[in-house]
């Protein structure tokens, strides 16, 4: 999966750390004190939607063949995550209880185009 | 097909990084309150204590507690078990007799969400005996009493153990069943009675002290039973 860098143009990974106490959930988050969130942006371009390490899967790889040959042109290509992670949290709920969770699908890990 | 950098097929538009990152901040908020069964972020208006808090982290192995008192969270890979861990600290009122203290522990079911109790236990701290000459073991009751009635009255005995007392130390009582049975009927407040007496003196803590290490606390593993799936094998 590719980084974004400043200038976005082809879809990528964008890094993007939340840290709980910029936004006031550091009094009830007890752990971690933030995560990498990440998220994708940017184009999925006709001739790079199907290349491999973009396409998101084989399936999106048969899709850009076909709009390449002009049949289906009515779909568009998005760029979206290909994998994710899950994310341990410690934190209070609304019973003063501290919970504990394995929370799934918390951290973008790659990018590609559908 | 935009010519702008934002895929406009996800109904992202382009925007200034700032923007952008406002934007994502409150999508994870959102996001993260309704991974966590939430439907706005806990209100705290009482912190439980430091050291309470740290020692059920230990004893719950979930980190290591960094020198100045913050929570590393192991390095290990989540599992995607929908399950999770609850650690509640007890609201202590002593009993009138002097033998014991009432605990209550407050749990709140959406409507319709239906809870599996994998594991849970009582943990005590139990003092040890100030007199060397005495036996270093001791009897200790838990009992499952009515909300609302009077301690010591219309209760029932949920696990009897013989405590070694010889060292102050914490113990641990098992009661998956009986909060199995507290959650399945539908209850919101726990309120258990722990004796654990010698000679008319308690020996097990309750401080219902700020910064008490040793606040008896109750640890759940739980899950969400997944209903859907029951009706689809119904259907089935």
């Amino acid at each position: 999966s590719l980084r974004c860098g400043n200038v976005v143009s082809v879809c990528c990974k964008r890094e993007f750390y939340i840290k709980f106490k910029d936004i006031q959930w550091d009094e009830w988050i007890i752990a971690p004190e933030g995560y990498h969130m990440n998220y994708c942006i940017g184009q999925c371009p006709q001739h790079l939607a199907g290349s491999p390490g973009i396409a998101s899967s084989f399936h999106a790889t048969v899709f850009s063949q076909l709009k390449i040959n002009g049949i289906n042109t009515a779909t568009t290509s998005c760029c979206v995550p290909t994998e994710r992670r899950p994310l341990s949290m410690v934190f209070f709920d609304s019973q003063h209880s501290i919970v504990k969770m394995d929370v799934p699908d918390m951290i973008v890990e790659s990018c590609g185009c559908t | 097909g935009s010519p702008s950098p934002g895929c406009a097929s996800c109904g992202l538009p382009s925007m200034e990084r700032d923007a952008e990152e406002r934007l994502m901040t409150e999508i994870a908020k959102q996001q993260i309150l309704e991974k966590l069964h939430l439907k706005e972020r806990p209100n705290i208006t009482h912190t439980v204590p430091r050291a309470a808090l740290l020692t059920a982290l230990r004893k719950l192995h979930s980190g290591r507690v960094r020198q100045d008192g913050t929570l590393e969270l192991q390095n290990e890979i989540p599992t995607r078990d929908p399950g999770y861990e609850i650690v509640s600290f007890a609201d202590i009122s002593k009993m009138d007799s002097g033998e014991g203290a009432s605990l209550n522990f407050q749990f709140q079911q959406e409507r319709g969400q239906s809870i599996q109790v994998l594991e849970s236990s009582l943990w005590i701290y139990a003092r040890s005996s100030e007199d060397p000459r005495r036996d270093s073991r001791l009897f200790a009751r838990v009992f499952l009493s009515a909300v609302g009635e009077v301690s010591g009255s219309n209760r029932t005995l949920v696990i009897e153990k013989m405590l070694e007392v010889q060292d102050s130390n914490w113990h641990t009582f098992p009661i998956t069943r009986t909060l199995q049975s507290f959650l399945d009927g539908g209850q919101r407040r726990l309120q258990l009675e722990v004796s654990c007496d010698e000679d008319g003196k308690n020996l097990c803590s309750f401080d219902d002290t700020a910064n008490s290490a040793h606040q008896p606390f109750l640890v759940a593993k739980v899950r969400l039973r997944d209903d859907r799936s029951k009706h689809v094998l119904r259907k089935r």
